[in-house]
């Protein structure tokens, strides 16, 4: 027997949106310790690395490991039928083909109940290692969706370079370029706000903007977001989910021909 | 000109 419950089930319709446009199906990975989730794009350019403690859930149950095979499309008409302060419940029986979904409203006055068919996915679980980086930038979220999105008015490709001087992201197309500094931040009144960029080596990137734009749809999950880089390795965005998880995004970078 | 790199030039399969 498989059952989590999600007290803030808006938490798990952000998840959804933020990956529905990179990945159609997932298999959710279920163990005692928590639910984890990993896809790769059809091009194997980028991955997506969800973990879930169990402490996030209350109850958390899990019997013995479960792999629960779902249709993203299916997920997210689901999902969107919970109201943002429902929390979500989710079952699997072991042996069944069905996993099923309940939603509560706070006062308890509303429950909803959905089943969806599981599905057999065929997944490539790719091992990634312990990597020290370069360079590790923690920023606002919503200001790295800005800089993405303006990017991309530009050109393709995003350069995103780290030295002692702050962190640099550049584009150029046939219209022209432009550049955008960001430095560590020194007096801020909210942690969120601030920018903070620890640097071992310099470094300099170069990724294809369409992807990163994809990862921004997971801005509603955190107000702050990672980026790790290192020379020559793919980039590794993080947006943290409460106090108990993360959406990882990996994204194989451009490279000199 | 740069081109794309796949994931799995970078991490193995398991």
């Amino acid at each position: 027997m498989f059952e989590a419950r999600l007290i803030q089930g808006s938490v798990l319709k952000k998840m959804i949106d933020a990956i529905k446009d990179i990945v159609t199906d997932i298999n959710l990975d279920c163990s005692s310790t928590g639910i984890s989730v990993q896809a790769m794009d059809s091009g194997h350019v980028c991955l997506v690395l969800i973990e879930l403690g169990s402490d996030g859930f209350e109850p958390y149950r899990c019997d013995r490991n479960i792999t629960l095979g779902l249709g993203l499309k299916a997920l997210s008409v689901v999902v969107r039928c919970a109201n943002n302060d429902d929390s979500i419940t989710i079952k699997a029986q072991e042996g069944t083909d069905n996993i099923n979904f309940v939603f509560e409203s706070p006062n308890g006055e509303k429950t909803s109940q959905f089943e969806i068919k599981l599905m057999d996915i065929d997944s490539e679980h790719l091992g990634i290692p312990d990597t020290e980086y370069d360079s590790v930038v923690k920023m606002p979220s919503h200001e790295f969706q800005r800089i993405c999105r303006d990017m991309s008015q530009l050109g393709d490709s995003i350069v995103v370079a780290c030295t002692k001087d702050g962190i640099q992201f550049s584009a150029s197309g046939d219209m022209g370029s432009g550049k955008i500094n960001l430095r560590q931040s020194s007096l801020v009144d909210k942690e969120e706000d601030q920018i903070n960029i620890e640097l071992n080596d310099p470094v300099h990137l170069t990724f294809a903007l369409r992807y990163l734009n994809y990862f921004t749809k997971a801005t509603p999950l955190s107000p702050t977001v990672t980026l790790s880089l290192k020379a020559e390795s793919p980039l590794c965005v993080t947006y943290p989910i409460g106090d108990f998880g993360s959406m990882k995004f990996f994204l194989a970078p451009k490279i000199d021909d | 000109d740069n081109s794309q790199t796949q994931l799995t030039h970078f991490f193995s399969k398991k």
